[in-house]
């Protein structure tokens, strides 16, 4: 069982629809995923046609202790399950810090809940953590919980200035509370190579994190940005879309890493 | 003097973009205008031109009290001044947590220097403040100083989803500890009318919301993006490109609100 944070503390930069669309293509390729929303927006949860307010939320686990197998559901893809978000969320940070006076133990709630759900998850290969736009403690539970960090991004500036302290952050945990934790990527999206401003992006940042890149690049298409809306990921809403495939050659790169 | 929120919990909206181009916009008009970045990102100073570790930032001011005007820069627009961030800004919600038990007065530290700043700022007619994805603490501290919040949205289907919950929150601190507290407008951002999704959106949100909805929308424009990385507004990096047109017409109905 292999788990990745999607993480990226710079806002709309495609986190979600990333954890939607890897792991419905995961799945279909035979690799059972659970994908988990640690964002309070629920946004995850909307895009794989959950309620937000029915059973148990990601906050139950992480907050009260529920196993995660009594709050991970079953979505429309098959071989793809899904941890609900629910608003409570909001409050977890500054009620995680009241509850647990110890920083190392309150910044690994997910993990302890990650490793109980390991030993009894069935054929379970990848487990897909959607981060907020912070980096705040849910983010950080993340980072303590993973294998390595899939970081989303795109061909933008904003984006770019972010990136280096996003790296600083996932070192700084790796040094303290999370040797194993390594860069699986950087992943382009809503790539529009038309523009200028991409490919000088593109360029710089190939040229400063090289093999960190991943080959694969997330074109823009507004059938992504239609998908969340039926509840479905790209691959069910527009099976012949570019991007599908493009998802795909992104499974073949995460899965050799 | 008038203070707006530009605030919105789904992150890549175009919070920042909206603060530094309505700023600019503002200034040449004759308002003279603060633009305050509450977050930790730092975004809105890199997009002003301005370097994010010299001197005092907002921190400064919302932790330990320094006074406002020791804090405010002058950017290379005329008319328009900007008080920056400081990636400390990210452990401000648990300093102030620590550092102030009462709740209200903890939500209230950006309020305090703001008036302590009105009694002494010469000809200021608007402080823009640009929050950060989520409805922490920074965000509420906003909500609890400004006159009205203007919220930026994208024509899609997740920034539909959380504008419901923004609304309720922001009618809450209205009802607990701002009861000023108006609802500027709703502004579309990055519109493009090409698509069936904008179209689906824009028709009804504007059936939803009314009058509560701007007429101006921004357009998505290449030049938007790559303006913050010269570190001007659009109007100085492309002064006739069709936006810097909209951003002034938006000018219009934010003083005629
Ligand atoms: N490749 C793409 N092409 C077109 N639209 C996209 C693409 N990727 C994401 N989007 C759309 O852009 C918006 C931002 O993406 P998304 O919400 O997944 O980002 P995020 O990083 O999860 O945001 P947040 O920081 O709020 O969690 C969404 O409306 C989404 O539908
Ligand atoms: N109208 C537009 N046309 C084209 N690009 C835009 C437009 N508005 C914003 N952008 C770009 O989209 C990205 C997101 O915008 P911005 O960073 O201002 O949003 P934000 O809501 O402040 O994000 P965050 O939630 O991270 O604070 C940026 O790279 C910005 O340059
Ligand atoms: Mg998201
Ligand atoms: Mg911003």
């Amino acid at each position: 069982m292999r788990v990745l944070a999607i993480a990226n503390q710079k806002g709309g930069v495609g986190k979600t629809t990333t954890t939607v669309n890897l792991g419905a293509a995961l799945a279909r390729r035979g690799h059972r995923t659970v994908v988990v929303d640690l964002d309070p927006q629920g946004n995850l949860t909307a895009a794989l046609g959950l309620s937000l307010d029915e059973g148990f939320s990601v906050y139950d686990a992480l907050v009260d202790g529920e196993p995660l197998a009594a709050v991970i559901r079953t979505t429309s893809t098959s071989g793809l399950l899904a941890c609900p978000s629910d608003p409570s969320l909001a409050g977890a940070d500054l009620e995680l810090a009241a509850d647990e006076p110890d920083p190392q133990r309150r910044a690994s709630r997910l993990r302890a809940s990650l490793e109980a759900y390991r030993n009894e998850a069935t054929g379970v290969a990848f487990v897909l953590l959607d981060c907020p736009p912070s980096l705040g403690l849910l983010t950080v539970n993340a980072l303590v919980a993973a294998d390595a960090v899939l970081v989303p991004m795109q061909c933008e500036y904003f984006s770019m200035q972010g990136l280096a302290r996003l790296l600083d952050t996932v070192e700084r945990v790796a040094g303290t509370w999370n040797p194993e934790l390594d860069l699986s990527g950087i992943l382009f999206n809503m790539v529009d190579r038309r523009t200028n401003l991409t490919r000088q992006v593109i360029e710089e940042v190939r040229r400063e994190f090289g093999a960190r890149v991943f080959e694969s690049e997330i074109p823009r298409s507004v059938r992504l940005a239609e998908a969340p809306s039926h509840g479905i990921p790209l691959q069910s809403h527009d099976p012949r879309s570019r991007a599908v495939g493009i998802y795909s050659e992104l499974v073949s790169e995460v899965i050799a890493r």
